[in-house]
Formats: structure tokens, C-alpha cells, sequence
């Protein structure tokens, strides 16, 4: 079990971007999001570790209190801001006026699919 | 049901009761499945409902969709609307009474539920950073796991084709109903997973109504794949039935 691993580049980011402690604050989030992605990776491992537990148990609630999903919205699994491209939004006609750009989607036009049906 | 995932793994599973397909910070879409025929691990989906969760975003307000197999699609969200947020960001449009798409523009996201005889059938197709972005609606913040479009249906949900299936109807019939095209099915042949689920279900439940449903239900997913996802069919057909898994 490696959640004393995660635990210690935890501490590094938080004293490398210089919060020193638990904070509403989208850097916070982030750095709350990658300890949770680091202790999702050791899980397998850690089922019997209390330690494992709680420290889960407490970022989801912080990340809950300090409503780091919505912080979090914008933030692509890259890191960053998704970047503009030309959109392939259904056609409009003449005279209606071009959606607002922040309600179009500026992401990548690289698409899934997910299907269900049958028996 | 079959199941598609957004990783192109292709399952049957039996998964009864409510599941989440899709659960991120935008949306969330579940499913419920009931036993086709009692005794059997088989279900199908009797209900589908989407929300489309407007608090991550001052495009929409929240809005959530609900069809249940026993009645006829509802062209409307719960509310009584058909559209949401400025300029129309969610649209939600209605097809020949059998399919409804809603289609969210700040994901660019497409969602269409169809009535596929007596059961109901389901198709997303959204942008590939939203889909590994999951996590519910807190985001990162809570379990993903159950996501069946995202991680497919657990090993213990998941039906073996030969092992777990009836036999009511002999290999070659039910290839050549799936082969027949109705002249109200909407594509011309079955290929791919969509003629091996096709066999899988007309050799279950037999060449009745219910064998005519599920054929229907395979062309109507097969044309959903056709528009949204066209480069993951390949069109292999199977003829020889010794080359088709299920035959045994």
C-alpha cells in the first residue's frame, strides 16, 4: 500500500505552490484532485488500510465543502482551458443570430460513442 | 442489453435494476433493466432517465428526461420544455414518435433514446476529454465506477452468450431473420456485433413478436452507430455459422 507515497507529493505541491492548507481555491482543488487520483491508483492495495480510508473519506468531503467540482468545470484532464475550434453545432438558419461563444463547445472534435438496447 | 462502451468494448450483461451509463459533472443518464422472461438472467431496459445538470454551467438550467417502456416517449423533458439556456443550448427534438434526441450544445454532446418494441434503447455520443473527465456529479470528487458506458458492466454482470442463453430457435432461422430487412427497419444489413446480437436474441426468445422487436431493436442501434460512430463498424458479416460464436 503506497498512500504514504501519495501523501508525501501531496505535501510537496501544496508547499511547492505555497497553500498552506486546505483552501476553497481551484489550485487547492487541483492538487486535492491529483492525491486522489494517486490514491485511486493504489486502491487494490490499500483495502485494508484504515489510514487508506480516511484519507479518502476526508478529500471527498473537502473537495465537497470547498465545491471543487465546480471549480474544477472549466479544467480538461490536460490541465487546461479547452482550447476554441470550429464547431459542428447543427446548421442555423439565416436570420438566426450565432449562439454565444461560451455556451458553444471549444473543446477537441474528438468524439465516443456508448450504445444500450436488446435483450 | 448490449452494451457498446465509449472504449469500443462490446458486452452483453444482464445488470437488473438501475445502473448509471453516464455520470459526470454534466450530465448523468440511468438505466433500469428487468428479466425478459422470468427464470432467465436476461433483461432488457424498461426505463432511461438524463439529467442534463445545469449547475456546472450558466448555459442551462437542470433538466432531466424520463421514458419508460410501458408508454410512448415523451417529447418533452419533466418540465413541459423542449429547449434550456441562452440561444438554446439543450434542444430536445422528436423522431417518427420512436426516438427522441436531446442535444447539448456547450458539451456537444448528442443523446437519443429510442422505443425498440417493447423496450427501450440508448445512444451518446460526446467528446472524448468529457468522457475521461468523469466522476459524478462531484466531479472527481466521488465514485466513478459504476459508470457502464465508461468502464463497461462488472465481470459478475456479464452473460456468456453460449452458456446462458436459451434455445428456441435454431441457428440458421434466426440468422435469416436478421438478414430479412422489414421494409420499416432502418438499415439495410446487420453487421458486425449488431448480426451476432441479433442471432444471440432471435435463438433466445424464438421467432415471435418479440424475435421481430429485438431485430428491429439491432437495425435501429446499427443506424445510431452508422451516424455517430461509423468508423468502429467494420461490416463483417458471418457466414458460416461455424465462425459464429454462438453457434455450438
Amino acid at each position: 500500500c503506497k498512500v504514504d507515497k501519495c501523501s508525501r507529493e501531496y505535501e510537496r505541491l501544496m508547499d511547492e505552490r505555497d497553500i498552506p492548507s486546505p483552501e476553497p481555491s481551484t489550485e487547492f482543488c487541483q492538487v486535492a484532485r491529483d492525491y486522489l487520483s494517486c490514491l485511486r491508483g493504489t486502491a487494490r492495495s490499500c483495502r485494508g488500510n484504515l489510514n487508506y480510508h480516511s484519507t479518502m473519506s476526508t478529500l471527498g468531503r473537502l473537495g465537497s465543502e470547498f465545491n471543487c467540482p465546480r471549480l474544477l468545470t472549466n479544467i480538461t484532464s490536460a490541465g487546461h482551458v479547452p482550447l476554441p475550434s470550429s464547431s459542428s453545432a447543427p446548421p442555423r438558419t439565416t436570420n438566426t443570430p450565432a449562439p454565444k461563444r461560451e455556451c458553444t463547445y471549444q473543446g477537441r472534435h474528438r468524439f465516443k460513442h456508448c450504445g444500450l438496447f436488446g435483450d | 442489453p448490449h452494451l457498446k462502451t465509449f472504449k469500443n468494448e462490446y458486452q452483453t450483461c444482464r445488470v437488473r435494476g438501475a445502473w448509471p451509463l453516464i455520470d459526470n459533472p454534466y450530465i448523468g443518464v440511468q438505466v433500469t433493466n428487468e428479466p425478459v422472461v422470468d427464470g432467465s438472467p436476461a433483461t432488457a431496459t424498461t426505463k432511461v432517465t438524463i439529467i442534463i445538470r445545469g449547475r456546472s454551467t450558466p448555459c442551462a438550467d437542470e433538466k432531466t428526461y424520463e421514458a419508460a417502456s410501458d408508454a410512448s416517449l415523451p417529447a418533452t423533458f419533466i418540465d413541459g420544455t423542449q429547449r434550456s439556456g441562452p440561444d438554446a443550448s439543450v434542444v430536445l427534438t422528436v423522431h417518427e414518435q420512436q426516438r427522441i434526441e436531446i442535444y447539448v450544445r456547450y458539451i456537444e454532446t448528442t443523446l437519443i433514446v429510442r422505443q425498440a418494441g417493447r423496450y427501450l434503447a440508448f445512444s451518446a455520443r460526446m467528446p472524448e476529454e468529457l468522457v475521461n473527465f468523469s466522476g459524478g456529479a462531484d466531479g472527481d470528487f466521488s465514485d466513478s465506477s459504476l459508470q457502464l458506458c465508461v468502464r463497461g458492466c462488472p465481470a459478475s454482470e456479464r452473460l456468456d452468450p453460449i452458456s446462458e442463453r436459451g434455445h428456441k430457435l435454431p441457428w440458421n432461422k434466426a440468422m435469416e431473420r436478421c438478414r430479412r430487412s422489414d421494409s420499416n427497419e432502418v438499415t439495410n444489413n446487420l453487421t458486425d456485433h449488431y448480426l451476432d446480437w441479433c442471432v444471440f436474441d432471435v435463438m433466445t426468445t424464438g421467432d415471435g413478436a418479440s424475435a421481430n422487436d429485438f431485430a428491429a431493436a439491432a437495425h435501429s442501434a446499427q443506424a445510431d452507430v452508422l451516424r455517430l460512430d461509423p468508423s468502429s463498424l467494420k461490416n463483417k458479416t458471418t457466414t458460416h455459422r461455424e465462425q459464429n460464436p454462438y453457434y455450438s
